[in-house]
């Protein structure tokens, strides 16, 4: 024993308590975590309850830049967070548990959680009980450092109200939480709207929406009107988009005019066409030749592998961005204009001299949220200045880009999680 | 759910038997609830603090709590009902923060929101004294947990458009 406690003390988990803002923080993104070996609930399958403590785990990595893995073989005093079951006395903790009822688990600072194996957990949507996944998404919250929030709404509320269909960590619970680690941050490789034309109940045809986050091999969708991506995100890119590449794209086209409604996806020096009505990218274009192919091919001018790219349905034109120079490519001669390549810098002015992305742009997106044409390029954006704009300021340049503003306050909470937690 | 554990099915765990934590019902149980949850702080009363004693690993860092309640001796449990003004102060933050009238007086609504199952972790905690940090000044966290304006004051434009009372 005298070993072990040395042990311990040697080891102690390294946990800097950064400067002290009345609440501790882990100072690090990755964080380890295990079900002790002894304290598995006896009244929940293993699969379940694993199940339900990486879902937990997960909801915060979906709304912080903390990310989470279990691991099952470093040394117990390495494992960042443990969590067990047990009742009365229990794991050689310090608060015994009082039986069924009042208190059902509690949790320390940076430390360890217990739930009371008297109280009767469930797994999500399961009849009566205690949901033993909302309680462990509040008792990690207080492991990560949130204390008790009394605020109708918080999952940080002290006690425990019965969860409604589907809890998620709301707007204020993840300022609490990043307000300890910051918010999340990191480039894109392509950001785009995506329509789809649907058929009402009265046979009438509708156009809808959604916005979606690509970075690398994995995206979310951005629900704009709640200011967060969709419950559930990042997924990989293979199980939303039918016939993309693994590892994501580099540029996302919508050429839609009178003439033409189609969808491309650029990745290094190929490209496919998608098909937004079967959700799927097109075996074969009109003459039969097999997708991918050469963007140079059937963009003549224009050679991969590429930034970004957009179409712009003001000139019909689609804007190819490669390092410092951007190439128009006109959809209706299918011929790059004669101007072209130029550099960004000419196409795109700054409004304000020096602020400017110049190369290397990451991701370029006309929002129709907006109705705005956006240059991302790490964590900053800058808007190309819209018709709106020069009817109230006619001095701004055509194209001309306002100045940038940072990623994270226009798109909020896009966040990676861990590999091992992807679906 | 029947749970068996013994391979010949014999141990059929009565779920029935399974240990109760004690209700609150009376002032005494509330004293230790609001003492065990931070309420009464252990400086609050002298009785209180010898009760609190900084404790070692093997001790209960809150050596008051429903199931030991009985291992008191007479006298402190009687003294520790006589802390009036501070079960009474304590009473009051309680129903504050738990958005119950607050009367100050061990109602029904108090001892039903008493009795609800709950997170371990004290709500009030010995706040040390809080520094400000180099972007955020904090003077209470809650405060600050509550009105997230002043987080990014920067932005207090975005937080303004974003903040759930005002959409």
């Amino acid at each position: 024993r005298k070993r072990h406690l040395a042990a311990l003390l040697k080891n102690r988990r390294r946990r800097d308590v950064g400067d002290w803002t009345g609440h501790m923080s882990f100072s690090k993104t990755l964080l380890k975590w295990r079900v002790i070996g002894e304290g598995y609930s006896s009244q929940l399958s293993i699969d379940e309850q694993k199940y339900i403590f990486r879902l937990g785990f997960r909801m915060w990595s979906e709304v912080s830049p903390l990310e989470f893995q279990e691991d099952l073989h470093s040394p117990l005093e390495d494992i960042d967070i443990r969590l067990g079951f047990g009742t009365g006395r229990h794991l050689g903790c310090s608060q015994r548990f009082d039986g069924a009822g009042h208190e059902f688990a509690h949790a320390w600072f940076l430390g360890d959680i217990h739930f009371d194996d008297d109280e009767h957990f469930t797994v999500p949507n399961t009849g009566s009980g205690i949901s033993l996944l909302k309680v462990a998404v509040h008792e990690i919250g207080h492991v990560l450092g949130l204390p008790h929030i009394y605020r109708a709404g918080s999952i940080m509320q002290p006690s425990y109200l019965p969860q409604d269909s589907g809890f998620e960590i709301d707007w204020m619970d993840r300022k609490s939480i990043q307000s300890l680690y910051g918010v999340c941050q990191g480039r894109f490789s392509a950001v785009f709207d995506w329509i789809r034309k649907e058929l009402t109940p009265y046979g009438e045809v509708t156009v809808r929406f959604n916005t979606y986050f690509m970075r690398d091999g994995w995206y979310w969708l951005y629900e704009n009107r709640n200011n967060r991506t969709r419950y559930g995100d990042p997924v990989a890119v293979p199980v939303g988009w039918n016939g993309l590449p693994d590892s994501g794209v580099d540029a996302y086209v919508h050429v839609w005019n009178r003439k033409t409604d189609a969808v491309y996806f650029f990745k290094g020096v190929q490209y496919w066409r998608y098909d937004s009505e079967n959700d799927r990218v097109f075996a074969n274009d009109s003459l039969g030749r097999s997708y991918p192919r050469l963007i140079s091919d059937d963009f003549p001018g224009v050679i991969g592998p590429l930034d970004t790219a957009y179409y712009d349905r003001r000139d019909a034109h689609v804007y190819f961005f490669k390092g410092s120079q951007v190439f128009r490519f006109d959809v209706r001669t299918n011929r790059l204009a004669k101007s072209s390549p130029q550099r960004i810098t000419a196409v795109f002015p700054a409004v304000v001299p020096g602020d400017h992305p110049v190369r290397n742009v990451d991701a370029s997106y006309f929002s129709y949220t907006h109705n705005s044409v956006f240059l991302l390029k790490g964590e900053r954006y800058w808007r190309v200045v819209s018709a709106r704009d020069r009817r109230r300021k006619p001095s701004l340049p055509l194209n001309a880009l306002l100045p940038h503003r940072d990623v994270d306050q226009q798109w909020f909470d896009i966040c990676d999680v861990h590999s091992s937690s992807l679906r | 759910e029947k749970i068996f554990h013994s391979r010949d099915h014999s141990d059929v765990v009565d779920m029935n038997n399974i240990h109760q934590a004690e209700a609150i019902t009376d002032k005494h149980t509330a004293q230790l609830f609001l003492f065990k949850y931070g309420f009464i702080r252990a400086s609050d009363s002298d009785e209180v603090q010898s009760l609190a004693e900084p404790v070692s690993d093997t001790d209960d860092i809150f050596p008051l709590n429903l199931q030991e309640a009985g291992a008191l001796s007479r006298s402190s449990r009687t003294e520790l009902q006589n802390q009036q003004p501070e079960f009474i102060s304590a009473l009051r933050e309680f129903q504050r923060v738990s958005s119950l009238p607050v009367t100050g007086v061990f109602d029904d609504a108090t001892k039903a929101a008493m009795n609800q199952p709950r997170c371990g972790v004290p709500d009030q905690e010995e706040q040390p004294e809080l520094t400000e940090s180099n972007s955020i000044s904090i003077q209470n966290h809650t405060e600050v947990m509550q009105n997230h304006n002043e987080v990014t004051p920067n932005s207090a434009d975005v937080m303004q458009n974003h903040n759930p009372a005002v959409r």
